[in-house]
């Protein structure tokens, strides 16, 4: 099954958002998927209800071999698996970050568990490329990359492109990448710029589905709960109906 | 003077926005500010036409010990000086992170420079509570705290109070904080909802003015220039006017 990493080190562009409702998608449609929070700040843990309440109930401790991933596994709010993140994982770049395995112990930990036999993952990474983001990085087959439709996210753009190309040297069967707009505003000349700049640059690796930007997809975190369960008929959910649609006839994902 | 670092841990805030029409506008009053980027991802580097094309000609060389930092203020599209970044810079958490002085190091560069002397410093932190933002926090007398009106950015807010509350305790002089609400569209419940949720929670520390959401603020960066260049009398323009007039009043920066 696909094994997701939701990446962009440019902040603010719609990771954690794309991560809850893809996640949120998948399980009402059968899937039963399992997100992974690779982010300390843990905005998607807090929003499933999950935040672990300290670091050895989290992701942390399987870094710390002191639990087995499949321990760590919590049903959030909406019904679905989730691995939780905590503050403490911000020390796993000084702590673990050293070492022959230090990149690729996430996917040797999903590897031996056979976490992803029968259920997709998706990872939700931090604005950094550190150590955390690489263990998604080495341990997905999918990179989706959201991108915000404004000049800022553009620069960022261009950097993960390179990123990726330099990573895939190393990588042993280099990820399928798609890269997808977030909050297009149709109004604004600059978002039909970018989205021109972005489709020229990405061609076929670019999907068609554009995320607008939805007041509903804003406001669901506050419900602890995903846009289908707080706004399903806003534009923000059929927008992410479409994107997995897409993402699934590509055969990103099943 | 003042040195103000403007940091918030959450991505996407309008961090980079902020300290751009900042320094811009403290220009114009004849202030002659120096901005010096932390972000290794120099998006304000980017934006004046400064990015550095090795690190060698970066804030990374201070921290190898090359140069100082004086030999490494360059003159932005706009007029203002402004010491850029480099992607080298993320090597600085693991390569000079450890040790007694590491998170002094910029403070101690600028004060054995006299580079606050008859300037204010303005410094455009990534969103990573690392060795790199530390050391704007450790350099600083002020911290800026954009907030976006959304629910994950108010998450963010809490954890800073902690975090700075934290670092009271080993900073020579704690630094006199204050909030702003970024991206506020008065058409949407939610905005008015987190604003006031913030004042209700930082008090005195919230600054009155609001930056609105303004179409000013996004294009600008693509122009290279400030929305004081760009787009005068946007709703954008006028709200960073507003917010200096008080922080200048407030005794915050000159
Ligand atoms: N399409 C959209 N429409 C409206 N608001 C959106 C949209 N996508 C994201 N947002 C809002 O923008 C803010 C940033 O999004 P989000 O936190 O998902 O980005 P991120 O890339 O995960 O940020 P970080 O880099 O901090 O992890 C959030 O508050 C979210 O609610
Ligand atoms: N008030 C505003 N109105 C409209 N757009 C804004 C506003 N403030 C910021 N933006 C846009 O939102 C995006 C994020 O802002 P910015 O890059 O300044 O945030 P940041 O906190 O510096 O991000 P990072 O965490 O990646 O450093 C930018 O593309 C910017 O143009
Ligand atoms: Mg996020
Ligand atoms: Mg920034």
């Amino acid at each position: 099954m696909a094994r997701i990493v939701v990446f962009n080190q440019k902040g603010g562009v719609g990771k954690t958002t794309t991560t809850l409702n893809l996640v949120a998608l998948l399980a009402r449609r059968g899937s039963a998927p399992l997100a992974i929070d690779l982010d300390p700040q843990a905005h998607l843990s807090a929003i499933c209800g999950t935040a672990a309440s300290a670091g050895s109930d989290s992701l942390y401790a399987f870094y710390q071999d002191a639990k087995l991933l499949a321990e760590l596994i919590r049903t959030s709010s909406n019904g679905w698996s989730i691995i939780p993140s905590h503050l403490d994982l911000s020390k796993v770049d000084t702590q673990f970050g050293k070492g022959p395995r230090a990149l690729q112990r996430l996917s040797t930990g999903i590897a031996r568990e056979h976490l992803n036999t029968d259920r997709p993952i998706v990872m939700d990474a931090c604005p950094l490329l550190g150590v955390l983001s690489l263990n998604g990085i080495f341990a997905c087959d999918r990179v989706l990359i959201p991108i915000s439709a404004d000049y800022l996210a553009v620069n960022g753009a261009l950097q993960i492109d390179r990123t990726l190309r330099a990573l895939e040297r190393v990588l042993e069967k280099p990820p399928m990448r798609r890269f997808v707009t977030t909050r297009f505003d149709a109004r604004r000349k600059m978002s039909w710029d970018i989205d021109r700049k972005l489709r020229e640059r990405f061609g076929a690796e670019m999907c068609e589905t554009r995320i607008s930007e939805s007041v509903g997809l804003a406001e669901s975190p506050a419900q602890n709960c995903d846009v289908f369960t707080h706004a399903p008929e806003s534009r923000g959910a059929r927008d992410y109906i479409a994107l997995l649609d897409e993402l699934q006839a590509a055969g990103f994902v099943g």
